[in-house]
């Protein structure tokens, strides 16, 4: 019998001047994932059940950039995507462009496991879920007023802003956003390819 | 982004990576979250979730590439990680969580932060922000 073992994230490229209750209520919500995926694994559920449960957890609660709380497009809308693989047998199932599905990483297994495909996306990717019974919301469930509140910040500084809470006092934008760095990447500035 | 990954004690892994993407992006951009290999990887030897400039995770093939130096240049997990981190991200600024179906687990990033957690069978617990 080998060991278990599970990391999670909440997303990388953190506002340096994030306030302290918002750093606690980050490392709050880990540390109440990682003991959700600890006991189930103390359960002997397979790692593929595991990671689709936590996940849920995290994509539920409104602080990181996923599900509830996801960044929003420069229409002021949600677009979420998800993924997840099984190392037995590198079976995997892939979602993109949805706006109604609650938990996109369910939707994401259900290709994995109930469709002949790996990935579906925008119009498929809903009509599959109406398909298979999964819960959808109306995309206002995930829009949080941080998030618009970080939207017109990345719209004052015309770029695509960090994804990290932006504290209510301080409203200067993302560093990468306001000094222009020379390098280039596809053609664009560096700049616009802001860390989420 | 959130990601989670896991061996079990089967020695089975598995990775989950979900988000909403970039703030202020265009209506209709995929970012690399979704995408198998890049975003997201588990094999025999590994699991693996990325997160932060989805364009240079693309085009590094992050996950997939934590997989490859394990099984073809023999780097232990951690060694994958960091070498992963430091070789494939040209300018990019991104993170990544790892689980190895011998039960450890690692991670690196690049950028000033990831917020991350992991934990192993013999009692190992962290959560943490910075550096």
């Amino acid at each position: 019998m080998g060991r278990w073992a599970i990391a999670v994230h909440g997303g990388a490229g953190v506002d340096p001047n994030l306030p302290l209750e918002r750093q606690e209520a980050a490392t709050a919500l880990l540390t109440r994932c990682l003991n959700l995926g600890i006991s189930a694994l103390r359960s002997s559920l397979p790692a593929i059940d595991v990671v689709e449960l936590v996940v849920r957890e995290l994509e539920t609660d409104p602080l990181f950039n996923s599900g509830r709380g996801s960044a929003l497009t420069e229409k002021g809308t949600v677009e979420m995507e998800a993924s997840i693989m099984d190392g037995r047998g590198r079976r995997c199932g892939a979602v993109s462009g949805l706006t109604t599905v609650k938990n996109p990483i369910s939707l994401a297994r259900l290709v994995m496991d109930k469709s002949p495909h790996s990935y579906l996306a925008f119009s498929g990717a809903e009509d599959f879920a109406r398909q298979h019974g999964v819960e959808t919301v109306d995309n206002e469930y995930f829009i949080t007023e941080d998030n618009k509140g970080m939207l017109k910040l990345a719209k004052e500084a015309d770029s695509i802003l960090f994804d990290y809470r932006i504290p209510s006092t301080a409203f200067e934008t993302c560093g990468a956003a306001s000094t222009e760095s020379p390098i280039q990447m596809n053609g664009m500035p560096i700049s616009v390819y802001a860390p989420e | 982004t959130v990601g989670c990954v896991v061996a079990d004690t089967e020695g089975r892994c598995a990775a989950a990576t979900s988000t909403g993407g970039l703030m202020n992006k265009k209506v209709g951009r995929i970012g690399d979250s979704p995408l198998i290999g890049a975003g997201t990887y588990a094999g025999e030897v590994c699991g693996v979730s990325c997160t932060g400039e989805g364009e240079a995770i693309i085009r590094g093939t992050l996950a997939r590439d934590v997989a490859a130096v394990m099984e073809y240049k023999g780097l232990k997990l951690q060694e994958a990680v960091d070498f992963v981190i430091k070789e494939r991200l040209d300018e990019g600024k991104a993170g990544l969580i790892a689980v190895s179906s011998e039960g450890e687990v690692a991670y690196g990033f690049n950028c000033n932060g990831m917020f991350r957690g992991c934990a192993t069978e013999d009692g190992f617990m962290e959560v943490g922000i910075w550096e």
